[in-house]
């Protein structure tokens, strides 16, 4: 563990909680994706699976409960607590477009054709790709809340550390998986724009607002 | 690199 996946995780880790705090506080999951979180919450079960067959430490096991679990309740909270608030005629990203090429790459383009690591494959590849039906729906409303705009920031910010972090494992420990490096640059490039807004109008007071 | 796919990251 270095210090740049440590601030990865917990970045990651404060993006959920910001989300759910703000679902659970203004009691609205409006401007919030419930297709991104959908598949966010496939991403950690497939990945985790691993949960069953592997132990690395009790960090991890703790983290990847952790993950599994919030992105259950988060889907929860949006389809049935606050159903009413969830912006459903903007979040109109077609999923089964991510998840079908995913999986295909999955099958085609993994480290040992085995299920639980073509799983784990999928889960990163649809895990680089999750966050655009949330893109998609801010780009529709043309805005975001703030609080939305800090949850995206951490949320981004979490796999540009990761990237931070292969870079050192790869030369600390000689240790790197191109699929994930790969994939985690994606996912990085796919939130230039959005951190491009972020840092000139959010950071400044404004609302993120997009261009007309 | 080792060919083992065990992921310690999350």
């Amino acid at each position: 563990m270095n210090i740049f996946r440590l601030l990865g995780d917990l970045s990651h880790l404060v993006a959920i909680i910001i989300l759910l705090l703000k679902i659970w506080k203004t009691r609205s999951c409006a401007g919030i994706s419930g297709k991104s979180q959908i598949l966010f919450a496939i991403v950690y079960t497939t990945r985790y699976l691993d949960l069953f067959t592997t132990y690395v430490s009790t960090y991890n096991t703790f983290m990847k409960l952790v993950f599994i679990m919030t992105s259950i309740v988060t889907i929860f909270l949006m389809n049935a607590k606050f159903k009413a608030t969830y912006d459903h005629n903007h979040d109109t990203f077609r999923i089964e477009f991510l998840i079908l090429p995913a999986l295909v790459l999955a099958l085609l383009i993994n480290n040992e054709f085995t299920i639980i690591e073509v799983l784990w494959t999928f889960s990163i590849y649809l895990e680089s790709v999750a966050i655009l039906p949330q893109l998609f729906l801010v780009s529709k409303t043309g805005e975001a809340e703030s609080i939305t705009s800090h949850y995206l920031f951490a949320l981004g910010s979490y796999r540009g550390l990761y990237l931070l972090n292969w870079v050192y494992r790869y030369y600390a420990e000689d240790h790197y998986d191109l699929i994930a490096i790969v994939a985690g640059l994606v996912q990085t490039i796919l939130y230039c724009d959005f951190f491009y807004l972020y840092i000139t109008k959010v950071l400044k007071g404004k609302k993120l607002q997009l261009p007309a | 690199q080792t060919l083992e796919t065990t992921h310690d990251e999350l």
